[in-house]
């Protein structure tokens, strides 16, 4: 606080020298701090500190809030991007498959989330109504059966975003993907399902490895 | 606010930066690795002044002990120049039974500086 007519203390460069200005910003910092902490002086350890506990703390102050299991900062995520290849398709319907690498979907890995990207192509000024067929193999024969269906309304040209369900979830887990896109009403012809390099339909999937195997190996 | 830079002597924000390795505190503080501390110096000429109520800090304790070590400067009529935007330091580190800690000091860092 300042009194009345008195002047700013701070307001000119020190007249100290550098080297004695930093020093006493530096005694300043560390006494802010250790102050702060409640501290008389840096601790000294006492014992060492095993790595895990180091890694686990780092995890917390970086990953995930604070509060989750301990055992999920060990399982690893990561997203599998798998593009179309382009099955039986006429002009009322694009069949579209996804395959997933069997070294992953093998054992412990966990779908998480899944969306379907593609890319769509209208007229100007109009919409269009489109089925997505989600196939999976039956549990009794290696028959694609229809596991769900979405119904999407597209009104603009460019990339579009689904979020797929627990079926095709379950069928990325297995390794194969099918989807059916089933354009709606009589201007289905204007509706073109991108393909080409830069336009090619994929699914994204967030994968958990460790989850399911581990479950399995209590 | 403004970053102290050439000679202009209007109130800056003069970056300063605590290395803990350079003070020997890597043993002890496990994250970050080192103090953006930052401070506020320069002028406060009247017609910049009108930034009241800054709360009071450790930078205030800063202020005085330059204060201290400052030949009789101009204030230009009571305006100070002090930090007007702070943030926290998030610190990890061993307490004394070699705990990990994990906390935030509050109003650590000085992001800007005006005129008070």
């Amino acid at each position: 606080t300042l009194r009345a007519g008195s002047q700013c203390p701070a307001c000119e460069r020190p007249a100290i020298d550098l080297e004695s200005h930093r020093q006493l910003l530096l005694d300043m910092a560390k006494r802010s701090i250790l102050d702060k902490l409640h501290l008389s002086r840096p601790p000294t350890l006492s014992r060492p500190v095993s790595r895990a506990a180091l890694r686990t703390a780092l995890q917390r102050l970086h990953g995930p809030p604070q509060g989750t299991l301990q055992e999920d900062y060990r399982r690893q995520e990561y997203e599998i991007i798998s593009f179309a290849e382009t099955g039986f398709s006429n002009v009322n319907q694009t069949r579209l498959d996804f395959y997933f690498s069997s070294d992953e979907t093998a054992g412990g890995v966990e779908i998480q989330h899944a969306s379907f990207l593609f890319f769509v192509q209208l007229p100007p000024n109009s919409t269009q109504s489109m089925n997505v067929k989600v196939f999976a193999l039956s549990p009794h024969d290696t028959n694609l059966t229809i596991a769900s269906q979405h119904l999407l309304e597209v009104d603009a040209s460019g990339w579009h975003q689904l979020t797929l369900g627990p079926e095709a979830q379950a069928a990325c887990s297995q390794g194969h993907l099918t989807l059916e896109l089933v354009p709606e009403g009589q201007v289905a012809h204007s509706l073109v399902i991108m393909g080409d390099t830069a336009h090619r339909p994929f699914v994204a999937a967030q994968v958990r490895v460790g989850g399911k195997h581990q479950v399995h190996r209590r | 606010g403004i970053d102290c830079q050439g000679v202009s002597r209007m109130c800056c924000r003069q970056e300063f930066f605590v290395d803990f390795r350079e003070i020997g505190w890597q043993d002890w503080i496990i994250q970050p690795e080192g103090y953006a501390m930052n401070f506020c110096t320069g002028q406060c000429p009247l017609h910049v002044a009108g930034m009241p109520g800054i709360a009071a800090s450790f930078h205030t304790a800063v202020l005085n002990l330059l204060k201290a070590n400052t030949a009789g400067g101009t204030a230009g009529g009571g305006s100070c120049c002090v930090p007007t935007v702070q943030r926290p330091l998030s610190l990890l580190y061993y307490d004394r039974d070699s705990n990990i800690v994990k906390t935030d000091i509050p109003d650590m860092v000085v992001e800007a500086c005006g005129c008070s």
